[in-house]
Order: structure tokens, then C-alpha cells, then sequence
């Protein structure tokens, strides 16, 4: 349905006034997007390291866990570049048409795991814990 | 593709926390291991038998693949000699556990108690702790037995645990058994002995937690002093120390508290 308008609204904080200006909106973000690659919604390392919090005396394992977190944009089209939801394709195109009181698609976990930890209490008992959607498999916009 | 990996990019700003964030940091995370506050472990040696066979577990977990749910896919190492390893048995336990914890002995060490003509070993622990929502599934109390030279190698003995259900007693009528096996002189190795429907009891109600003893016999029905035959209590080597361990079944789903 973009088809047809070429036309550009480089006022991308004027709120659209039709579904034809959200479009236009859209095609600009697209436009913007190609130029700026990097900016999508991707996995990031991060290491939670029990040893580098002191923690060493109390956690017996592991000493730490790969994370990992989710940042970039979810910017139109999402499904050019990144895992999406289809709905968060429709909530983009929803945004455009109301930018000011729809938020974009956040870029969030898709899919996470767990990890065990085995650790002291105060007692010096020993527990061994299954902690669920601890790391971050894959990142995609919601 | 939900089914594959992102693309993994590193542009978390590597920088030294300072002693705030580095408070703040340990507070998120404790509150995410559901831990009030940082433990802070008396005696933590993890040469100890507990930690060595809750590390084995750990290993075969670790070994076997992190699991979505619950410890599933794990393949057991089996052996009864040496530092506590985890029996096939523990396997099944482990497929429907979401906690598994070891307890330490805190009854007096090689305390003897004698009544009539026994001389019981007495083993106490603390199940008061237990986070809430869980329950137990199974739970074993696991005593080392070493090789003892001095004895007939075809000798056999009788081992008893008992739940201890009075404080004093004169009688033996205060004990309940909860299992029984019979052992060679020349035997070497961990016995396990399944204490499931008393830590059931212990964690409903505390009050009744008076723990456990064991006796032991020869087949003729004389007492036989534990240490005589190489039963190893709580004098023994650090890798031999007895212990209990309990498997865990969520009943609820757990929520943080907000903050």
C-alpha cells in the first residue's frame, strides 16, 4: 500500500494526520534506517561475574554467567534486519500514526534460558537452584 | 529466525563500578537468586562430602546442557566408593527437581546414646529454612562405610536408622524405623538410606525435627558399636563426613518482592 507515495515529511515529531502521512513517516524512517544499520535491536555481551562481586566464598559455582542483554532500535521495517513479532510490525506501523501516544516496539528477549547456581547458605548447607530465564538466547523487537 | 542465535555484538563500556553501584549491583542480583541477604557461611570448606556431591550434580547438569526446565537430560556417574558421587537413583530424584540442598550434620559429633543395651549415633538437621513453596520429593541420608581389616570379611550387620520421636526415653519405643540394610564387613562405600516421608514431616512441623539414629547389629541381634565395623561419623575424614540431602518440587510460582 506504500505504493505511489514519494513523497518525503522529514517531521518525524509531527503527529501524521492520516494513515497516508504515517506511511510517508514510515518510508522516511526506512530511509533513515539504511543509513544506520548498526543502530538495530541486537544481543549484547555482558558477564555477570560472582567473582568480581566479591562472592566467591559463598557462590562454590559457577563463578559467573553470560547474560548477555538486548539493545538497538526497532525501527521500520523491522523485518528487513532483525527477529520481530509480526504484531511488533503492526504496533510500528500503529506508532506512526500516533507517535506521541504509541510507543515503538521495544527491543526485548525472544528467547531465554536458565542456569544453576550451587552455593552456601549461612548454615553452610549447600543449595543447588535451577533459576529460569537467567540468559538471553536471542533479542527481537515486541 | 526465533530459532537461531543473534548476531552477538560487544559495546557493553567496560569500566570499574564504583562502591555504590557495586552495592546496588549485588542488591539486583541477590534479589534475582531470591536471597535476602548475601549468605554468610560459618564454616564453608567445600572439601566436605556435601558440597563435593552437590558439586558432582552441579558438573552433570553443567555437563548435560542447561535445560529450560527443571534438571532433565542428565546422565549420572555411578559409584559407591571414594567422595559421595551421584547414584542412578539420584538421576530419577534430579529430572523433577527445581532445588536441590544438602544438609549439614549439627547433632553432636560421634554423640553416643545409650539405651538398655544399644549404643545409637545420634545426626541432626536443620530443615527450618527451607524457602517457601517448596516440597521435598525425596531425601537420603547418606553415611560412609570404609573397609575394616580386623574384621571376618564375610561377617554381616544389620544398619538402622530410626526417626528419633521423643526428646528422653529410657525405651527404645521414642524410635521409629525408617530403613534397614544389611552390610559385609568387607564392604566400602556410601549407603543411602531414604528419609523422604520424615523431611516431609520435619518441614510441615519443626518442632517434631528431633533427628535421626542409627544402630547397628550383628545378625545375632547384639548392638555393635558404628566405628568397629568402619561406619564413619562425624570424626571422619572430611570427604567421608555423613550428610543429608533433600530434592525439591516448586509448588507455586515465586514472585520478587517489589522494592
Amino acid at each position: 500500500s506504500a505504493h505511489g507515495h514519494k513523497g518525503r515529511n522529514p517531521n518525524r515529531s509531527k503527529k501524521p494526520k492520516t494513515p497516508q502521512d504515517a506511511l510517508k513517516v514510515a518510508e522516511a524512517a526506512a530511509e533513515n534506517l539504511s543509513t544506520d544499520p548498526k543502530q538495530g535491536c541486537k544481543k549484547h555481551e555482558l558477564y555477570v561475574s560472582f567473582r568480581d562481586l566479591g562472592w566467591q566464598d559463598w557462590i562454590i559455582a559457577p563463578e559467573g554467567y553470560a547474560a548477555y542483554y538486548c539493545q538497538g532500535e526497532c525501527a521500520f521495517p523491522l523485518n528487513s534486519y532483525m527477529n520481530a513479532t509480526n504484531h511488533a510490525i503492526v504496533q510500528t506501523l500503529v506508532h506512526f500514526i500516533n507517535p506521541e501516544t504509541v510507543p515503538k516496539p521495544c527491543c526485548a528477549p525472544t528467547q531465554l534460558h536458565g542456569i544453576s547456581v550451587l552455593y552456601f547458605d549461612d548454615s553452610s548447607n549447600v543449595i543447588l537452584k535451577k533459576y529460569r530465564n537467567m540468559v538471553v538466547r536471542t533479542c527481537g523487537c515486541h | 529466525n526465533f530459532t537461531l542465535d543473534n548476531e552477538v555484538q560487544s559495546s557493553f563500556i567496560q569500566r570499574r563500578l564504583r562502591n555504590q553501584e557495586r552495592r546496588e549491583m549485588q542488591r539486583e542480583i541477590l534479589s534475582i537468586l531470591g536471597l535476602p541477604h548475601r549468605p554468610r557461611p560459618h564454616i564453608y570448606t567445600k572439601q566436605n562430602a556435601a558440597p563435593m556431591f552437590m558439586l558432582n550434580l552441579y558438573n552433570a547438569i553443567s555437563t548435560y546442557g542447561q535445560q529450560p526446565a527443571g534438571f532433565s537430560y542428565y546422565k549420572p556417574v555411578f559409584t559407591t566408593q571414594g567422595p559421595p558421587m551421584v547414584t542412578p537413583q539420584d538421576s530419577s530424584f534430579l529430572n523433577d527437581a527445581d532445588m536441590v540442598m544438602s544438609f549439614v550434620n549439627i547433632g553432636q559429633v560421634d554423640r553416643e546414646i545409650k539405651t538398655q543395651r544399644r549404643h545409637n549415633r545420634e545426626f541432626r538437621f536443620d530443615l527450618s529454612r527451607i524457602p517457601e513453596g517448596e516440597a521435598v520429593s525425596a531425601a537420603e541420608f547418606r553415611i560412609y562405610k570404609d573397609y575394616i581389616r580386623e574384621r571376618s570379611e564375610n561377617e554381616t550387620f544389620h544398619v538402622s536408622v530410626y526417626q528419633v520421636l521423643q526428646e528422653t526415653s529410657d525405651s527404645d519405643d521414642y524410635l521409629f524405623l525408617l530403613d534397614t540394610r544389611v552390610v559385609w564387613a568387607a564392604e566400602e562405600g556410601w549407603l543411602v538410606f531414604d528419609i523422604t516421608a520424615t523431611s516431609n514431616q520435619w518441614v510441615v512441623n519443626p518442632d517434631q525435627n528431633l533427628g535421626l539414629q542409627l544402630a547397628l547389629e550383628s545378625m545375632d541381634g547384639q548392638s555393635v558399636n558404628p566405628r568397629l565395623v568402619g561406619l564413619l561419623e562425624g570424626s571422619g575424614p572430611q570427604d567421608k563426613q555423613p550428610f543429608m540431602v533433600a530434592f525439591f518440587k516448586a509448588t507455586e510460582v515465586r514472585l520478587r518482592s517489589v522494592r
